[in-house]
């Protein structure tokens, strides 16, 4: 069957990062 | 942390609910897929909030969600990379 998801969606940004990572 | 449930999230404006129900999400799906993390998190929270509560509850659902979205993302990108050569 065909999905239902569109691979257009905008993409999420996590409030605060799961790790910490220095940029 | 708290589980998220529909009355806290119908306390909240409807662009937090997904917000909300995101950051829940994230983590979840980061775990299993790190690098298209965000891509498949947006990709769910346009699927109505009612059913993504119930994901949250059910790991099985959810991992089944999120391998039904890297599925459509891997044919999409396969689809655009194939335009563009």
């Amino acid at each position: 069957k065909k999905s239902t998801l569109n691979p257009n969606a905008k993409e999420f940004n996590p409030s605060k990062p799961l790790l910490s990572v220095n940029k | 942390q708290e589980p998220l449930t529909a009355s806290m999230l119908a306390a909240a404006p409807p662009q937090e609910q997904k917000q909300m129900l995101g950051e829940r999400l994230y983590p979840l799906i980061h775990a299993m897929h790190a690098s298209l993390a965000g891509k498949i998190t947006g990709m769910l929270l346009e699927i109505d909030n009612s059913e993504l509560l119930l994901m949250l509850e059910s790991p099985e659902s959810l991992h089944s969600k999120i391998e039904e979205a890297v599925a459509v993302l891997q044919a999409h990108q396969v689809t655009e990379s194939s335009l563009k050569s």
